[in-house]
């Protein structure tokens, strides 16, 4: 019960903080269980709500909803991770996640799930539209509609995800 | 224990046989709007014991077999078939003693759908355990859907307790 | 009240069949004015809900819902763009509505802003990460933070857009 | 009548005067996640006469001051003027005779706003009947903020039907 979630809420914020610096390059960031509205202070760890104080590099401290809308998926990205990383699962499934991120912050995003790729043993799939996150995976499969309505699965040769490297 | 080959047929637009080899490291997949990326998605978080409808963004679970095309009739069965490489050990007790485990999920229009590991008739409940026990499953907080990153943004402190309590 | 709104719904039905075949290349779709949970035919079209009906080229009709991500945000698009030309504006402002768009669907999202800025008279402002699009536009603006937090605007130079037009 | 140009200073991020030039056609606006390209868009709406601090994503309208960075003190005003040009004619009644238009809104910290059309004050409402006439305003459909297709597809068919009166 009780005990858990505070423990679980202890090791998720490590790993938060030290993600956020990580994807952000800078700045800090920290959870808190919100003790709700009227900011009761013994409110039960277990009715309370997870709210998320972050500073992008160089900007003042606030809540989430304040962020802008990259830097808020790249900071519920970190929180995902966080959850992860208590508990690595053997695979792990993204899907267009790197959608509202700039190339900057594609980047740092890739080099993040390359160090867990090698470091937790997990293996990714990851599905994308942005050229920079393409070039950096290490195979590539394309779904295609050749008949309209009927997907197929084919294995893009490495010419052309070579291509696609040169290109991003 | 690794996930090392996801096979589908019949299921939402992949109607004919597909095999996707989940190797280690990053597997990118790429491809244009509607073409089936987000469905290979759903096929596997179905196959480890999926059981709402409405999380494979369908009305009934019958939705997930194939309805036919222009040019294509629909079909009556669909099959998933996820292949677990335990040669290195790590697997639940139970299936311990395996190099491989197969689970297949099969679902017939109307009929419902049944689970086999291993040839074995099982469970739904014995599949989501098998899975839960190596911090995975249809809902583990590493199966990111699209659209996922945008509701963990939008939502009330209170809701996102519930990513706490997958960690504890 | 109730004649305005059916003749409204009749106006922006026309424009978005039209809008839905063009952004999508094909396909077709339509509103209706549901007619609630139960079905009842003599609901006023004051209370009912509008709801989509879709199918791209060589696919079943269907809900939007059952669509892919991708297939959605065109389809909305389609939808607010119906109800803009019943009434068009000064001035057409998009915060990065191509997010989730291939190229393909991009290259034909912005082929159809081309000719409302031609044909209405409307001025666009179109926040976009998408190379294909930057590749797209009359000019470019960018904005910077130098300093830390202060934001600051300046015009991308005709060099710089060329070589955004090449690489797209 | 066409929107000219949009001037902003002590507005959000863009603490020093900074003025965007609206021309025909399409202009992109591109630049990292956080730099303030979505500011630009709250600024245009907020001098057409936007009331709700939650849709300028803070908690009260104060919060659209500069509120200062790790180098920079907070402001106490903002300031956004809208130029429009009028010389083809076009504009509502009132304002016809001029050949320009110029929509100044000032908040002062704690003292709350107040508009003035080319030097003369007025109220809200006046601006916001300005802009209705010409099928614009704080809340136009053809305002399309970051994350406003995705709310639309989320939507029940009910909420939808807004669309509709909209253009009615
Ligand atoms: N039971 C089914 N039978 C046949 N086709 C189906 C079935 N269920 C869904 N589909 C089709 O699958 C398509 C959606 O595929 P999916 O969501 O995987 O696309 P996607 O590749 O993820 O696209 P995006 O890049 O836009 O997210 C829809 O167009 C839908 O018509
Ligand atoms: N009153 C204010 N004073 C100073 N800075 C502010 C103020 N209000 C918001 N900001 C800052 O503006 C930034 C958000 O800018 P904005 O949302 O325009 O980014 P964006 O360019 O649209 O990014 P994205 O590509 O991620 O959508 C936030 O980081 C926030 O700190
Ligand atoms: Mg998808
Ligand atoms: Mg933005």
């Amino acid at each position: 019960g009780r005990e858990r979630l505070l423990a679980a809420f202890a090791e998720v914020n490590e790993h938060f903080t030290q993600l956020f610096t990580r994807l952000f390059g800078g700045g800090r960031a920290y959870l808190t269980l919100d003790k709700g509205e009227d900011g009761d202070e013994t409110r039960d760890p277990l009715e309370a709500g997870l709210e998320i104080m972050a500073s992008p590099p160089g900007k003042r401290l606030q809540v989430m909803s304040l962020l802008s809308g990259g830097e808020q998926a790249l900071t519920a990205l970190a929180l995902l991770f966080a959850v992860f990383l208590t508990n690595p699962a053997p695979i792990c499934v993204l899907d267009e996640v790197d959608a509202p991120l700039d190339d900057a912050n594609v980047d740092r995003f890739c080099t993040l799930v390359e160090e867990i790729a090698e470091s937790a043993e997990t293996r990714f799939l990851i599905i994308t539209h942005h050229r920079l996150t393409m070039a950096r995976m290490d195979r590539l499969f394309g779904v295609t509609m050749g008949e309209r309505g009927v997907s197929q699965l084919v294995s893009v040769d490495l010419q052309r995800a070579q291509e696609l490297r040169r290109t991003a | 224990m690794h996930f090392s080959k996801l096979r589908l047929s019949g299921f939402k637009s992949f109607v004919d046989p597909t095999e996707l080899a989940i190797q280690s490291g990053m597997t990118g997949i790429v491809g244009p709007n509607g073409c089936g990326k987000s469905n290979l998605v759903e096929a596997l978080r179905w196959v480890m014991g999926e059981t709402s409808a409405k999380r494979m963004r369908g009305g009934e679970m019958d939705d997930v077999i194939f309805g036919g095309t222009t040019t294509r009739p629909p079909r009556n069965v669909a099959e998933v078939s996820l292949h677990l490489d335990n040669s290195l050990r790590g697997a639940p007790a139970h299936y311990n003693e395996y190099d491989e485990i197969e689970v297949v999920r099969r679902i017939e229009r109307g009929e419902g759908s049944g689970y086999r590991v291993n040839g074995k008739e099982v469970r739904a409940r014995d599949v989501q355990l098998l899975f839960a026990d190596v911090a995975s499953g249809a809902h583990s907080v590493a199966m990111v859907s699209q659209g996922r990153i945008g509701a963990i943004i939008n939502a009330k402190p209170v809701e996102r307790r519930g990513l706490l309590e997958e960690a504890a």
